[in-house]
C-alpha cells in the first residue's frame, strides 16, 4: 500500500459518500446517469467475485464488499425506490451501454493475464470501468450545466484512477518486478476521458466560486 | 519484469 493508492481509494469513497447522500437526502436521481452506476455494479460484481478465493488483506475485501454493496444500492435506489426512480429520464440517459459492454467483454477474452476463466472477467472489469463514466459524461454535455453535487461525485471519481495511476507509476520504480500493461493502459483511457471535464470543473471552482460547471 | 498481477488492488 502507498498513499497514492489509499487516497485513491479514499476518493472513490468519498465519490460513493457523495452520491448516496444526494440521491438519499436530495430525493433526485436528476442529472445523474442510471446506465453508468448499472455499469459500475457489473464492474465490482464481476471483479470482486474473488472476494471468496482471494484473500489479500482485511481493508481489501471490506472494501470489496462495500464497492458491491454501495454501487447496488445506487442502482436499486435510482431504479425502483420512489421518488428518485421518478427523477430518472430514460429518453436521456439513454447511452447504448451494449456498445460498452460487448467489446469490452471481447477485449477480456483475447487480451488477459492468465487465460484462466476469473482472468477474463477481471480483464472485463478493468475494460468496463474504463468506459463505464462515458453514459454520464453524456448526460452531462446534455445538460449543458452540471450540478454542484454531481459535479464533485464525478471529481472524486475522476481522482480516484488518476492517483492510482500515480501508485502504478510508485510501485513500477519501488518494485522490482512489476509489470502490469493492462490495467495501466485501461487506467490511463479511463482518466483520459475525465481531462475535458477536469478543465471545465477547476474554470467553475477556480477562486472558490461555486460557479455551476458549464459543459460546452 | 513480466506483466503479473498482484492481487492486492481493488
Amino acid at each position: 500500500m502507498n498513499i497514492f493508492r489509499f487516497l485513491g481509494d479514499m476518493s472513490h469513497i468519498l465519490s460513493f459518500v457523495i452520491l448516496l447522500l444526494k440521491i438519499t437526502q436530495g430525493k433526485s436521481a436528476a442529472g445523474i446517469s442510471l446506465r453508468t452506476q448499472e455499469l459500475y455494479m457489473i464492474v465490482f460484481c464481476s471483479r470482486y467475485l474473488d472476494l471468496f478465493w482471494n484473500f489479500s488483506s482485511l481493508y481489501n475485501s471490506f472494501l470489496k464488499v462495500v464497492f458491491i454493496a454501495c454501487s447496488s444500492a445506487i442502482v436499486y435506489i435510482i431504479r425502483f425506490k420512489s421518488p428518485q426512480k421518478d427523477t430518472w429520464n430514460p429518453e436521456l440517459d439513454n447511452f447504448p451501454i451494449q456498445y460498452l459492454i460487448g467489446p469490452c467483454a471481447v477485449a477480456g477474452l483475447l487480451i488477459n493475464q492468465d487465460w484462466t476463466p476469473f482472468e477474463m472477467i477481471w480483464a472485463f472489469s478493468i475494460y468496463l470501468e474504463a468506459v463505464a463514466i462515458l453514459p454520464q459524461l453524456f448526460l452531462l454535455q446534455k445538460q449543458g450545466e452540471v450540478e454542484n453535487l454531481t459535479s464533485h461525485y464525478v471529481a472524486a471519481l475522476g481522482a480516484y484512477r488518476g492517483l492510482y495511476l500515480m501508485n502504478w507509476v510508485y510501485r513500477y520504480f519501488t518494485e522490482d518486478d512489476y509489470l502490469q500493461r493492462i490495467v495501466w493502459f485501461a487506467g490511463t483511457v479511463q482518466t483520459g476521458l475525465y481531462i475535458d471535464f477536469f478543465y471545465h470543473y477547476y474554470q467553475s471552482k477556480r477562486g472558490g466560486l461555486s460557479r455551476p460547471v458549464k459543459l460546452p | 519484469r513480466h506483466d503479473r498481477r498482484p492481487h492486492d488492488e481493488l
